[in-house]
């Protein structure tokens, strides 16, 4: 069984590469194949593995223009068991393009999910990390998600704000493109317990997602900020911080959910 | 003489939103008519002025459909002199309804500068939050602005990453769109004097960019944060906090340079 995991939140910035990367690294520590799809168009995933995209032959514009499939363009990173389908500056253009390319809003929303389908034979777990838009690179991660979404919620009050709007996108995709979508799990993050607005934010969340929320919390440490410029997820970087147990712990849960269920 | 800026950067949350919102209150409260332009589909501008867009009769995006003039939609917010014209979660669609209701490119760059222009008498300045991508939404902010783009660049490794790709879509637009456009400078938001992190991206950005960083520098501050909680600019909410008097310094910075120009 693979487990396709979508990680999106169209408010910038609440740590949906940071989770990516580093719940991504912890799973394959544990002993899961795991594969890491960039369809960022800023690729920080990509360097946060230490590659750097504009360096790499080909990416995943690649092959959703069709000059390239997915098995042609994953890297290996400097971890056993983590490997990574990486993203460039390119994709950006993918919006306007596939639009005038490929009339049918069908196909060009499931460019992401046929290419993938013949390498999951390889990997336990897929994580994709988007951008912080609902346009069409988005769609397609939420269309190639076979076991939902997962929601990083910085534990800010503006981040809260665009719950709404991804949950309606999320029903949208559900209900036209991907019927087995559905919100996986809540995770907060950047959570400083000095601060009233945190536990704030928490309470909020949980009191109306329940347990769709995940009991791991991710607190704001700086270690997690250090990390990518040095291309390497946390587990390596500073494997003794809080964002490190935060992030393994996080592993864990997702791991026995999936056992439980 | 009217200053159009466009706030623009594609890295998600590095204070696009707290700055055309804090840099606004405190031009108006230095005399200054402004509007705010909240062309972000997040509409978190529009909530951080205390306003509700799903509540507002009207936003941008009847304006964009030829439903409404900006006059028709601009709100008063409850400080004087600062006016704001407001998004909705509808503009998210403008993407693709664009390409295919405008097959013009130009045409649909042009939306925004062209609805602008029968009010600009009214308006000393006029700041444009922008959303986290470089799609059709920005590159409108881009094509509008007459004194160029104002940068947030948050003290973090992978806010920097993306400097390069936001600069040579700027030259695009300036070869394409907007031959006034050119990249008026950049400001670091949420430096933290305790991380080292904040200080090396600080001391990489000057000596890139030079004196296009302005010396104003905005200070990792909660109450910052807190204040769209509140519905109301930190001018309103602490205007003795760190956070204010670095936006008041801002704001002067920037109507010093203009006075001189
Ligand atoms: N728990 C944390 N503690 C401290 N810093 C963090 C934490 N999580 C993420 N960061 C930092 O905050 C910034 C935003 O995180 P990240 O880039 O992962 O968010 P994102 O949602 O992927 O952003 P975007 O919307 O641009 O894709 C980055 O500089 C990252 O290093
Ligand atoms: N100097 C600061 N100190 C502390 N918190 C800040 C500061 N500036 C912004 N914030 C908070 O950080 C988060 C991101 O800021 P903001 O929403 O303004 O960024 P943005 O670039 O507009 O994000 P997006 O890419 O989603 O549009 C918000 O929760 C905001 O309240
Ligand atoms: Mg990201
Ligand atoms: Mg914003």
């Amino acid at each position: 069984m693979t487990y396709i995991y979508a990680i999106a939140n169209q408010k910038g910035g609440v740590g949906k590469t940071t989770t990516v990367v580093n719940l991504g690294a912890y799973l394959a520590a544990a002993g899961q194949r795991v594969l890491i799809v960039d369809i960022d168009p800023q690729a920080n995933a990509t360097s946060c593995l230490g590659l750097v995209s504009s360096q790499l032959p080909r990416s995943l514009y690649d092959v959703f223009v069709g000059e390239a499939t997915l098995a042609d363009i994953i890297t290996l990173t400097n971890r056993i068991r983590l490997d990574l389908a990486p993203s460039s500056h390119a994709l950006a253009a993918l919006e306007t393009e596939a639009v005038e390319a490929i009339p049918d809003a069908f196909r060009r929303s499931y460019l992401l999910r046929d290419a993938l389908t013949p390498t999951l034979h390889r990997y336990d777990y897929v994580l994709i990390d988007s951008p912080p838009s609902l346009g069409l690179i988005t769609v397609n991660a939420l269309s190639a998600a076979t076991h939902g979404v997962l929601v990083p919620v910085q534990c800010e009050y503006l981040a809260m704000e665009g719950l709404g709007q991804l949950l309606s996108t999320i029903e949208r995709v559900r209900q036209s493109l991907n019927p087995r979508l559905y919100l996986a799990g809540l995770i907060l993050t950047m959570h400083d317990s000095r601060v009233k607005l945190s536990a704030q934010v928490e309470a909020e969340v949980r009191a109306y997602f329940g347990d769709r929320v995940f009991r791991t919390v991710i607190p704001r440490n700086i270690r997690l900020s250090e990390a990518p410029s040095y291309g390497e997820p946390i587990a390596s970087y500073a494997p003794n911080s809080a964002g490190a147990y935060a992030y393994q712990a996080l592993a864990e849960e997702l791991m026995a959910r999936n056992r439980a269920a």
